[in-house]
Parts: structure tokens; C-alpha cells; sequence
């Protein structure tokens, strides 16, 4: 994702439409408009108010031609919208030329092309990501539209977490899985038995799998999915069981790591001859992994093993600097000898072993505190299992206190 | 003279979303560009959207320059930027 350099310095905005399209129902516009800025409240704590009349944050319009801005449209095709950054007022103008629908194949998606331009009035530059949101290229109408760990990123690093819930009471700020109610039917009673895992990643289309011996279970916000365990080796053909680690990249690949070799899958599509050895594809990275993750802070690729880490930088040569492994305990209040660990779609960079589970808080760059405390139990918060305890759980986590200097231990960027 | 035509469109466009000076768009300027820094552009369009970087205006790039998009610039404040010491 890229920063344009500008952002709100409020979190309720206000928007109007000045200027409906000419062929779409105002009702329908409204509707959609407001679900395109959902895309970005359902992340943060941002809050959009539709108004009729008066001063608000955000104008939008649908225009045709020249429009008294100095940037014309240029009729149906090229160009189908712009819009301003928050320094320069946010304003989010539409090529009424353009054949916008809602809800089909044909024409223009509204509300896709609005989520965008909203990404600007933000504070969001252009991706370079193809799969993002922020990417300028229209991309067609997606029915199940879901926004990519780039925009969340993007739009987090801009006004941080969401820590509310739209309505009611808070959630556990900011936590995994929102679950509040596990549903029995979700439950696998052999998992629930025994709730270590291998391995937890996401997927490209932002699905989150658990890997445990040779089988997997995909998560869904009441558990787990109904129809698992599957197979691996049947899911992703040629890869094996017992996987030692696992995480996605910004470039949708999505790689497995075990003993000394590692895997690289598109989708459940091998992605060319695998498996290859980790000391020749991410070289400085030791075999016999516990756990690797892409961490939010900085988009770097970190690597567990016993009470060591190390940071995989495939934009830096050597990719691995000279001053790791460094210890573990400069990630406050994680264990050693974990598991498996995440960043989860919400952001939050998550930890787990032996049943339990930590929650990393990249701002205080510790544990979070929450109320029931970290660590909790696996089994209930991602996977369902209703008899397992809400509160607090028993883990072997090290609350190592120790002030930060002006030289972070973990990456380089300022605390 | 399509072949102009193509590069000068595809100059245009490179000036609208930001990889080349915006007075390439204008008319009136007559406006000369060495070879490299053409190149530069076109390879800095093709890195950006993901296409092999030849800095050439291939097939594969003129159609991604025709897609729909947003007219927000890929680079913002082409010519305002100040080399880092």
C-alpha cells in the first residue's frame, strides 16, 4: 500500500451526494455509497454520516466532461472516477458517462469503484498490489468483494485498529474471530480434545486454514467449517502432512515450510517444482521451523525457531541481516518454542501454543491487555469448542519488562 | 503514423497518472523527450502494474494502458520531489 501523506484528524466523517448519476435510483446510490465506506469503518473506527445539506467532510458527484476541477472525464471507458485526498478536502467526483450498476456483470460496479475512490478521500495512494482494493486498474465486478490485507493494512497504518463494535457494546478489543457465542455445531470434538495446532495461515482470499498432522480445518467466525478435517495432500496436492509453518505473501503466494524444504502454492496449485530447500529459496533461515508469519508492522517476513527469530527481507540482499537471530523475548510476552502464529485479517499478529494463544499488540509492541487476559484458550476463541474455558488459560509465557531504546529489536521502524 | 499515434497516446497517459512531466499533456508545448527518459516511464508504469520491466511499449502494456481505471495518479507529485541526502 502506499500514504499519500494526508489524513483526517477526526474519525466521524460526514459525506453528501451533490450530484446523483442520471441513470441509477438516489435510494439504490445511497445504499451503496454507504456500503462502500463500510469497506473502510469495518476496519477501523472510522464512522461515515450521510448528510443532506450543509457542510461535510466528502462531496461526491457524478459528472460529465469538464467539471470545474480541471481534470475532465473522458466518457465511457479510461478514466471512471477521481478524487481528492484529505489535504485536498476529499471530494470523490464520478464519470457520469460511465454505465454504473449495482449488483451485476454489465457495466461499471458503483460500489466497487466508490470503495476506491473513498481509499483516496482517506488517504490512500495507489497500490502496487494487484489484488488490493487500492490497485488503479478496475477489475470487474466482484460478488463476493472482500478487501485485501494491503488496504487493511494501509487504512490501519492511517487511523489504526478497529477497537468497537458498529453496534451495542464493545467486542474484545481488537480480538480475533469475532466470537462471542461458539455454536455446537461447529465444533470437531477431536480437535476440541486436543487444540495444539501445526499450523495457522490465511489464504490469498483471506480464508484462515489450521494445519494439524495431516489433516486441516478451514475457521469460520463461529468455529470451524462444516465438512472438516479434509486431507492436505487431497487440498494441496504434493504437499505432506505435519507441516512445521506456513504464511501468505503480498504477492498471493502462499508458502509451506517443513524439516528443510519449503513449498510454494497459488491458490491449492503447486506453484512450479517443488519442494525446494529453505536454504536455497530464503536463505540465512534455519530448517526445522516452529512457526513464520508476515508481521503487520512493517510487511517483513518473520521466522520462529526455539527462543530465536529472524527477519526475511526479499527486497534486501543479504535478506536475512547480519544481526539475527535475535531473541524472541524481544517480542514481550510471546514464549518460546511456539507453535504456529498468524496475522489474522483484522490486522492483529497472533501467537499460538499448546492450546493458548497470545494476541500481539504492534502499537505497545507487547501482549495486549484485555479483559479475560492473554493467554486464552485456542480451542474456544478460533475453534469453536464450547466447553473450553473463556478466561484466561495456562501457558508458559515470559513477562520480560524491559524499556525500548531507540534502536527497536525487531525491525526497523520507531516505537 | 499509427505508430505515433500510439506513442503519443501512450505519452499522454503516462503524463495524466503521474509518470512523466504533466506538460507533456499540453498542447502547446512542443514538448522533446530523450529516449531514457522515456524508457524510465514506461518502465516505472510496467514495475507498478506488474509487468515484465522492458521499458518497451509492448503489446502486454498497451493493453493494460487501455483498461478502466481510476484517474487518480500513480505517482503523486511527479517533479516536486527532492532527492534525499
Amino acid at each position: 500500500y502506499a500514504l499519500q501523506g494526508s489524513r483526517w484528524r477526526v474519525k466521524n466523517l460526514t459525506y453528501k451526494i451533490s450530484k446523483y448519476p442520471s441513470r441509477l435510483n438516489r435510494d439504490e446510490v445511497d445504499t451503496e455509497l454507504a456500503k462502500a465506506f463500510s469497506v473502510w469503518s469495518d476496519y477501523t473506527d472510522l464512522t461515515f454520516t450521510q448528510k443532506r445539506s450543509g457542510q461535510v467532510h466528502i462531496e461526491i458527484r457524478f459528472e460529465k466532461g469538464e467539471h470545474g476541477d480541471g481534470d475532465p472525464f473522458d466518457g465511457p471507458g479510461g478514466t471512471l472516477a477521481h478524487a481528492y485526498f484529505p489535504v485536498y478536502g476529499g471530494d470523490a467526483h464520478f464519470d457520469d458517462a460511465e454505465m454504473w450498476s449495482i449488483n451485476s456483470l454489465r457495466g461499471t460496479n458503483l460500489f466497487q469503484v466508490a470503495a476506491h475512490e473513498f481509499g483516496h478521500s482517506l488517504g490512500l495512494s495507489h497500490s502496487d498490489v494487484r489484488t488490493a482494493l487500492m490497485a488503479p486498474f478496475y477489475r470487474g465486478y466482484n460478488k463476493a468483494f472482500q478487501l485485501d490485507q494491503d488496504d487493511i493494512q494501509g487504512i490501519q497504518a492511517l487511523y489504526g485498529h478497529k477497537t468497537q463494535l458498529d453496534v451495542g457494546g464493545s467486542f474484545p478489543s481488537p480480538s480475533a474471530p469475532r466470537i462471542t457465542t461458539p455454536q455446537p455445531s461447529a465444533e470437531d470434538p477431536a480437535l476440541c480434545a486436543d487444540p495444539n495446532i501445526d499450523t495457522i495461515f490465511n489464504s490469498a482470499d483471506g480464508a484462515t486454514f489450521v494445519f494439524k498432522g495431516e489433516h486441516y480445518w478451514r475457521l469460520t467466525e463461529n468455529g470451524v467449517a462444516a465438512g472438516y478435517p479434509r486431507l492436505i495432500s487431497r487440498s494441496w496436492p504434493g504437499l505432506t502432512g505435519n507441516i512445521d509453518a506456513a504464511f501468505t505473501y503480498k504477492n498471493g503466494k502462499t508458502y509451506f515450510f517443513k524439516g528443510s524444504k519449503y513449498w510454494r502454492y497459488n491458490g491449492q496449485k503447486m506453484d512450479g517444482q517443488y519442494p525446494k530447500e529453505i536454504s536455497e529459496g530464503f536463505t540465512g533461515i534455519p530448517d526445522n521451523l516452529d512457526a513464520a508469519l508476515v508481521w503487520s508492522g512493517n510487511g517483513k517476513i518473520y521466522f520462529y525457531k526455539g527462543s530465536k527469530f529472524w527477519r526475511f527481507d526479499p527486497a534486501q540482499r543479504p535478506p536475512v541481516k547480519s544481526t539475527y537471530p535475535k531473541p524472541l523475548s524481544n517480542w514481550e510476552g510471546i514464549p518460546d518454542n511456539i507453535d504456529a502464529a498468524l496475522q489474522y485479517t483484522n490486522g492483529y499478529t497472533y501467537f499460538f501454543k499448546g492450546g493458548s494463544y497470545w494476541r500481539f499488540n504492534d502499537r505497545t509492541f507487547s501482549v495486549d491487555t484485555d479483559n479475560p487476559a492473554f493467554p486464552r484458550s485456542t480451542g474456544y476463541w478460533w475453534l469453536g469448542c464450547s466447553s473450553a474455558p473463556k478466561g484466561t488459560v495456562g501457558g508458559n509465557a515470559k513477562y520480560i519488562h524491559h524499556d525500548h531504546d531507540d534502536d527497536d529489536e525487531v525491525g526497523d521502524i520507531t516505537f | 503514423a499509427p505508430a505515433f499515434g500510439e506513442t503519443n497516446k501512450a505519452m499522454m497517459y503516462l503524463a495524466q497518472y503521474g509518470y512523466l512531466s504533466p506538460s507533456v499533456r499540453n498542447p502547446s508545448s512542443g514538448h522533446i523527450m530523450d529516449e531514457s527518459s522515456w524508457k524510465k516511464a514506461i518502465a516505472e508504469f510496467q514495475s507498478f502494474a506488474g509487468l515484465n520491466t522492458t521499458g518497451e511499449l509492448d503489446e502486454e502494456t498497451k493493453n493494460l494502458m487501455s483498461l478502466p481505471r481510476c484517474g487518480v495518479k500513480d505517482k503523486v507529485g511527479f517533479g516536486e520531489s527532492r532527492s534525499k541526502r
